[in-house]
């Protein structure tokens, strides 16, 4: 474990937590989009197989059944909440996000580490990651101003790779043999989708005026 | 094939 990568799960469980407290205080879901959740709740099922298998440390067992359990609990409240469920942006929310599980299913079977059940499910995680931000930038976009949680959601989940991108770095420089390209490629992919949200959000913030994504 | 490395990163 190193600086960047706990900054980056600390960030990562930041964001999460600020998604649960907008869904929470205003039990609405405006502005969130449900095909982004469902793809993450996806992306830890399918990452985190090795939960019960594979011990690597207390810390990284807690962190995946928080990532696991959250994701299933707010795909469930925007889908099935009384309250919360009636703010859900349902036409707006049209991204067809099972293409991008497709692609990514054909993908991993095609580049993975190893050709078994777990690595190749483990690829997909990391690609299906790489793209599952896409339904919610629509959204945003769609639905012109953001309310600040929102904003603030969508930008610690995009702060949160680029920290692992800087883990990376420091890994290979210190680690001998250490290469993740395919976390490294996906990862560099993931946090440049965010690139012009960073930029309208830094605007936003340098301004001090309300997030606006051109449509 | 190469043994997958152990995934210790979330």
């Amino acid at each position: 474990m190193n600086v960047f990568r706990f900054a980056g799960d600390m960030t990562h469980l930041i964001s999460i937590l600020v998604l649960l407290l907008k869904i929470y205080t205003t039990k609405s879901c405006s502005g969130i989009s449900l095909k982004t959740q469902e793809l993450y709740a996806v992306v830890f099922v399918t990452r985190y197989l090795d939960l019960v298998t594979d011990f690597i440390s207390v810390y990284n067992t807690v962190m995946k059944v928080v990532f696991i359990s959250s994701s299933l609990a707010i795909v469930w409240c925007i889908r099935r909440h009384k309250v919360v469920r009636r703010s859900y942006d349902k036409e707006l929310d049209t991204f067809r996000h099972w293409l991008l599980v497709g692609a990514c299913a054909v993908l991993a079977l095609v580049v993975h580490e190893k050709f078994s059940f777990q690595e190749v499910c483990w690829a997909f995680s990391i690609y299906l990651e790489a793209v599952a931000i896409l339904p919610q930038l629509v959204l945003l976009q769609r639905s012109g101003n953001v309310d600040n949680l929102t904003g603030q959601y969508v930008f610690f989940l995009g702060a949160y790779r680029a920290f692992y991108i800087l883990n990376w770095i420091y890994r290979y420089y210190s680690e001998q043999h250490f290469t993740r390209w395919i976390s490294c490629v996906s990862g560099i992919v993931q946090t440049a989708l965010y690139a012009d949200f960073f930029y309208y959000y830094f605007i936003s913030w340098k301004n001090n005026s309300k997030l606006q994504l051109p449509a | 094939s190469s043994a997958a490395y152990i995934k210790d990163e979330l």
